[in-house]
């Protein structure tokens, strides 16, 4: 793709936006760029389509990452997903299979604003950047507003908390961007992905609360195969389970809102590392971390393909 | 440097409670010092057994683990000066800035 691009380095959002508008042009055939809307701060919302084109009807995955501003190893992870995507669409019968039959809708920077704010003030941003009226705090969680069980336990009322759910559901652009667009496609899009970062576990609905889905053993095998072909690269260790019991308990979640919004496979990876470099997962693990993941999310795709 | 070296001397320290008077006690740690948590994604999250990860300032860092030492709370430090590890992250980019 974009001639010395590496994609085992951190880029900045400008980087990864020219990144996208040159992909769109060298690769109009299995990619296309599309802007779902903007966000607080006015800049785009861009997603990548990455498919075969087709008149014939497909179901597709959606795959979001950096909804948390400090979790840069997400949108590295989704562009290493799109460039394997393009390099091995010949070469691979796994992948070719997959763009030919499926469309993947990729958003590399959800949350645009806190992304570039962690690379110009504060490394350590989770938020989003929109102004609170009453309060001097910055930011609602993106991963507490959505409109589902909205800022029950496990997120925050007040403004200046790392987990504050917002004034109301889908008061962030960005997350009613999303959600519309979600809405909008919810007959085609079978599975929903986001990447986020440190914990290394794959998890899946329901954060808000302690209870099992009814897909829950086609969710869980898909799970347990994910983590398994994660493993065999590297010997790397997922834990795997519903987000509640696995993780903690947390409300307006955007897993368990494509969930309830009708998507039958909903997931949320917390990728490497468990703490030993935390949100500063050197670059010289982005391969290896791509890597292993790259080999779950095919497998999930593959047991999409399947009847479960 | 990056950032404006603001992260220089911050330290990133691990906690498990083993009780819960130590995760009570780490909460309140946590709230009056306003530290930045890493794990988990909020203070009301800490609880026995959990790991939390905490992003303590310079200044902050010799008081509380003078708190964590006198409440008698094991930690670790994951990370002892964290505006290194930010730069040694981009190691590239850095030595390309310098460039």
């Amino acid at each position: 793709s974009l001639p010395g691009y590496s994609y085992d380095i951190y880029h900045s959002l400008e980087e990864i936006q020219s990144w996208m508008h040159h992909l769109n042009k060298s690769h109009s055939g299995l990619v296309h760029m599309l802007s779902v809307g903007k966000s607080y701060e006015g800049r785009p919302l861009f997603v990548l389509k990455l498919g075969k084109r087709s008149r014939v009807y497909k179901k597709a995955v959606w795959m979001d990452c950096g909804i948390h501003a400090r979790e840069w190893i997400g949108p590295a992870f989704c562009q290493w997903f799109v460039n394997e995507a393009l390099q091995t669409y010949q070469t691979d019968p796994a992948m070719r299979r997959m763009l030919n039959q499926l469309y993947f809708y990729i958003m590399p920077i959800f949350n645009v604003d806190g992304y570039h704010f962690s690379w110009t003030h504060d490394r350590f941003w989770r938020k989003t950047r929109s102004k609170n009226s009453r309060f001097h705090c910055h930011g609602v969680d993106a991963n507490r507003n959505w409109k589902v069980k909205w800022c029950d336990e496990g997120a925050s009322i007040h403004p200046c908390d790392d987990t504050y759910c917002g004034p109301f559901p889908e008061s962030e652009p960005e997350v009613k961007a999303v959600a519309d667009f979600l809405r909008k496609h919810r007959k085609q899009i079978k599975a929903y992905l986001s990447f986020h970062a440190y914990a290394q576990m794959l998890l899946y609905p329901y954060s808000y609360k302690y209870a099992t889905i009814p897909n829950f053993s086609c969710v869980e095998s898909a799970a347990f195969n994910a983590v398994n072909a994660l493993q065999s690269v590297y010997g790397i260790r997922y834990r795997y389970g519903p987000a509640s019991s696995t993780l903690y308990v947390s409300s307006g979640s955007s897993m368990d809102w494509a969930y309830k919004n009708g998507i039958p496979y909903a997931f949320a990876f917390e990728l490497r590392d468990t703490g030993h470099f935390g949100f500063l997962l050197p670059e010289t693990l982005i391969k290896p971390t791509c890597t292993e993941t790259m080999l779950a999310v095919k497998n999930i795709t593959m047991h999409l393909l399947k009847k479960c | 440097y990056l950032y404006d070296n603001r992260y220089a001397g911050d330290k990133v320290i691990r906690v498990v409670p083993e009780n819960e008077e130590a995760a009570k006690t780490l909460k309140d740690l946590s709230q009056q010092f306003k530290v930045d948590l890493w794990q988990p994604g909020s203070v009301s999250y800490i609880s026995k057994g959990a790991f939390v990860d905490l992003h303590v300032s310079r200044n902050t860092s010799q008081i509380l683990l003078a708190y964590l030492q006198q409440a008698n709370i094991q930690y670790t430090v994951l990370i002892s000066d964290l505006q290194k590890a930010v730069e040694k992250q981009s190691g590239l980019r850095v030595s390309r800035n310098r460039r």
